[in-house]
């Protein structure tokens, strides 16, 4: 059987609606590793990768490795019956093809519980090589979803180049052009308003917009976002969730035909 | 002209 009681159970609210608009159907494995998953999109452009370590739940009790299917928009509609404040337990009895979230209001005067049936889902899991990347950049999450935002108001894909400059993101459309170079910064107040920049050989690579702006629907999870590039390889987009885990997003580029 | 690639492309299952 399996109980995870999450005290912020806010997080796993975030964590759904920034998930649920680009993978349909998902397995949330749950192992001594921790709550998580891996699913990609069903253009096979995306996969996010997702987990929340047992340390950051209040109890943590799964007595073997579960696999449990979760339709995505659902688990997103029970959990949003759930109050931003609200402790969420998930339990599943072994063998079980339901799943049942449990909220309680933090003065515990409110306990609401709801059965979600689960489901089979053939999905095959990605192995990603450790990889050194050729660029790694941290900046600010708003910063970054700001940008992705208003750049696709003028074009429907986003060059990001990497050089000694600083982070370029460049998009073309009918009415015109758009760049916004980002430089390094660390001259800040807080140490999550800065923008760090690791270059070991400069790299430029294109995204569709579309994605990338489905991507930073998790910034309510984290201040920071780290994107990871190499020239001809995927972005790895990471969302730290603190003291818990992450939430990674790993975007195919475009190519050259 | 660029195409959109596909995560599969790059990683292989496991």
């Amino acid at each position: 059987m399996l109980e995870l009681r999450l005290v912020q159970g806010g997080l796993l609210k975030k964590v759904l609606e920034s998930i649920k608009d680009l993978v349909n159907d998902a397995n949330f494995d749950c192992s001594a590793t921790g709550f998580s998953l891996q699913a990609m999109d069903s253009s096979q452009v995306a996969v996010v990768a997702l987990l929340l370590r047992p340390e950051g739940f209040e109890r943590y009790w799964c007595d073997r490795n579960i696999s449990m299917g979760m339709n995505l928009n659902n688990m997103a509609k029970m959990l949003k019956c759930a109050g931003n404040d609200d402790i969420i337990t998930l339990k599943a009895e072994d063998g079980s093809d339901t799943v049942t979230f449990m909220f309680e209001s933090p003065t515990q005067d409110k306990i609401a519980d709801f059965e979600m049936k689960l489901m089979d889902i053939n999905s095959e899991r990605l192995g990603f090589p450790e990889a050194d990347y050729h660029a790694i950049v941290r900046m600010p999450s708003s910063e970054f979803a700001r940008i992705c935002k208003d750049l696709s108001s003028i074009g429907n894909t986003v060059v990001i180049s990497v050089t000694k400059e600083g982070v370029r993101f460049s998009t073309r459309g009918d009415i015109g052009t758009a760049n916004v170079v980002c430089r390094q910064n660390t001259a800040v107040d807080k140490p999550e308003e800065a923008t760090i920049i690791e270059m070991n050989e400069p790299v430029s690579l294109t995204f569709g917009l579309r994605y990338m702006n489905s991507l930073t629907k998790a910034t309510p999870l984290s201040n920071t976002v780290t994107l990871s590039l190499s020239s001809g390889l995927p972005a790895v987009v990471e969302y730290r969730i603190a003291e818990m885990g992450y939430i990674r997003f790993y975007l195919a580029p475009k190519i050259e035909e | 002209t660029q195409k959109q690639s596909t995560i599969t492309s790059f990683f292989t299952k496991r």
